[in-house]
């Protein structure tokens, strides 16, 4: 996280911690983590935490160790063989389920998934939180939880990001309405973020809580606007996968 | 050995006798006889009473006579001076002498010989019942007709029992009723109705005259009536005493009528009919009767069925309803049935929730399920009361015998993200 501050996990019960590679997700429900496709990438079998703001290994044992049954990457998703030249990150979504059922508390609890109407699109200059142990100004990666508060900007400012890859032809990415681009000058989320949670606050609600409207997917350059999946235009095959793929209760 | 006659003589007759002599002779002649004892010669020393010497009879523990002093014979023509005649065939004859006889006693001389006695006429207590017989050395009994001797050889009865009365309806008398009952008897008859009647014993008071209870109350003729269970009588006297209809509650019924050898009487005559055995409409709780009526009598097959929220539990198995049946004693069968509240169990624990024990877990308790908040929520609001149902399950108003979930409450963090970014 750029431009944030430290964070407590009570502040972001729903953040998954994964360890290798270091991101994030969020936790949806009690089986259910959502983070991004490009997270699982190359592993089937993600090691994940909650319930911990420290990701100190010798602080782990204390967390909630989740096990995945699963992983569910959008069918749309495209497979690269090289990440570090990937350009489309469109359908940057995946879903991890997992074997036990995440037990709730002060310090793990879900996130809401965005409603279908209206009032859940996003548009700049909404703000919304960011959170990860993801590398800083001054760090590659950070052992306590890291957030930051962001607003919505449009597509094109992120377009306008000057490309630092050189292998990369700027002309070559991928803009689509399944993205957000959020951020300011010095606040943006950036490598180890991935996944985590662009919450935004439940709209009329009376007593606050939050939606993950996004996911942490790209961006051109840490510091600057980065891309989250916009999650609303998932809700139905998350329902769908997680409906299909529920097996009989254990309770 | 009995004999049939035989002598006896004082010590050294004819010669005197000794001083400081008791002797005794004991006599038997054979049963059915008497005995005949006479004195031919008596010379015993004289004293009042015969306190010094003397000779005793002893019949039975009594002494019939003494004898003492010289005695001549009161018939020139018999030499018999005393003689005793006992309708028993044992005496016991006892000579006895003092101490000082200053003259010459030469003692007695007695025969004794069997005789017949008359045991028809002899005694004050009569042999038999009816007729005496005679003969030397004995007698028999014997009977006017139909009667019959008993097996004491003694007495003669009628013989009148045996009859088995097996009709739904009748009538029994006494021997010869209206006319006086035969003595010494014992009638027993019975009536056996078929399973499922009771005998109805229904008697005029003017249709019995039985002879009256001793200053004691006992009756020396009596009319007595068994069933299976309980006793009714004895009765006697003019007039039924007992109730005009008897109901036994069984279908067999012993009748029983003894009479003594004296006072005959008219004797009774009753009428019986069988009648359906009931069985009483019991009030079982909690659960209805069907069909329902207001009399049951023998084999009525009644379903009873547990109202709702009650079961019939026999063993492991619990059911709703029951069968009972109206049995040949007027009881109804699976009476130990009962119809009680349904059993729902303790109620099942859920995930991330509770539920509060219930006292008990009878038909119509309610219990709470609570979900851990805040963390968890019940997804259906409402969705936490459950009542124990009449099927025996915990059953909520929405959601049925399902249990509710909770759920994990979304997008609350515990404590607010407070940004000081600028």
């Amino acid at each position: 996280i750029f431009g944030g501050q430290p964070a407590k996990i009570e502040n972001f019960p729903w953040q998954v911690f994964f360890n290798h590679p270091r991101a994030s997700g969020a936790l949806i429900n009690e089986y259910w983590v959502l983070t991004a496709a490009h997270v699982l990438e190359k592993i089937s079998d993600p090691l994940m935490y909650v319930g911990t703001m420290s990701v100190r290994t010798t602080l782990l044992e204390n967390a909630q160790r989740l096990y995945s049954k699963r992983v569910f990457i959008h069918p749309s998703w495209k497979k690269e063989d090289d990440p570090n030249t990937r350009t489309n990150f469109d359908n940057d979504i995946a879903l991890v389920q997992l074997k036990d059922p995440v037990k709730m508390g002060p310090k793990v609890s879900p996130i809401c998934l965005p409603g279908t109407s209206s009032e859940y699109n996003v548009s700049p200059g909404d703000m919304g939180l960011i959170s990860g142990w993801g590398s800083t100004e001054k760090k590659v990666f950070v052992i306590n939880l890291r957030g930051a508060k962001v607003p919505v900007t449009s597509l094109e400012t992120c377009k306008q990001v000057k490309e630092e890859n050189p292998t990369v032809r700027p002309e070559d990415y991928v803009f689509t309405d399944n993205m957000i681009c959020a951020g300011e000058k010095g606040v943006d989320s950036c490598h180890g973020d991935s996944g985590g949670a662009f919450a935004f606050q439940v709209p009329n609600v009376t007593v606050p809580k939050f939606y993950v409207a996004g996911l942490v997917s790209w961006g051109k350059r840490c510091g600057t606007y980065g891309v989250y999946t916009k999650v609303k235009n998932y809700v139905d095959w998350i329902l769908k996968t997680m409906q299909e793929n529920s097996g009989p209760r254990k309770d | 050995e009995p004999t049939m006659h035989g002598e006896i003589l004082s010590p050294n007759y004819p010669q005197a006798y000794p001083n400081d002599v008791v002797k005794s002779w004991d006599i038997e002649v054979p049963e059915g006889f008497g005995i005949h004892l006479y004195f031919t010669h008596v010379d015993i020393e004289p004293s009042e009473s015969c306190a010094y010497d003397s000779v005793q009879i002893i019949s039975g523990g009594i002494e019939e006579g003494r004898l003492c002093g010289q005695k001549t014979s009161k018939s020139p023509n018999s030499p018999i001076i005393e003689e005793f005649q006992f309708p028993y065939n044992k005496l016991q004859v006892v000579f006895t002498s003092d101490f000082s006889n200053e003259e010459r006693f030469t003692g007695f001389a007695a025969y004794y010989t069997a005789i017949d006695i008359n045991e028809c006429t002899d005694f004050t207590d009569v042999p038999c019942s009816h007729f005496c017989n005679n003969f030397i050395g004995g007698y028999f009994c014997s009977c006017p007709p139909e009667y019959f001797l008993h097996d004491d050889m003694r007495n003669c009865g009628v013989n009148c029992s045996g009859d088995v009365f097996t009709a739904l309806i009748g009538e029994i008398s006494s021997p010869n009723y209206p006319n006086p009952y035969p003595e010494n008897s014992r009638c027993e008859y019975q009536i056996q109705l078929q399973e499922g009647f009771q005998v109805v014993v229904t008697m005029q008071r003017e249709d019995f005259d039985v002879e009256p209870a001793d200053s004691e109350g006992n009756c020396p003729d009596s009319l007595t009536f068994a069933s299976k269970n309980q006793q009714f009588g004895p009765y006697c006297g003019n007039g039924f005493p007992g109730p005009l209809t008897i109901r036994t509650q069984s279908n067999t019924l012993g009748i029983v009528f003894q009479t003594d050898l004296m006072g005959q009487k008219k004797g009774w005559k009753l009428r019986y009919h069988g009648d359906p055995i009931s069985c009483a409409k019991k009030i079982t709780a909690n659960s209805t009767w069907e069909p329902d009526k207001a009399k049951y009598v023998f084999k009525d097959v009644v379903k009873i069925t547990c109202v709702d929220g009650f079961e019939v539990v026999e063993g492991h198995v619990s059911s709703t309803s029951y069968y009972s049946t109206c049995q040949s004693d007027g009881q109804w069968s699976n009476s130990g049935l009962k119809c009680q509240p349904v059993y729902c169990g303790i109620p099942d624990p859920i995930a991330n929730g509770k539920v509060e024990e219930p006292e008990n877990s009878v038909f119509g308790t309610v219990v709470h399920y609570t979900c851990e908040e805040p963390y968890y929520y019940m997804e259906h609001e409402e969705g936490g009361e459950y009542r124990c149902a009449a099927n025996g399950r915990w059953v909520n108003d929405q959601l049925g015998i399902e249990l509710p979930r909770c759920i994990p409450a979304c997008g609350v963090p515990t404590e607010p993200f407070q940004v000081h970014q600028r």
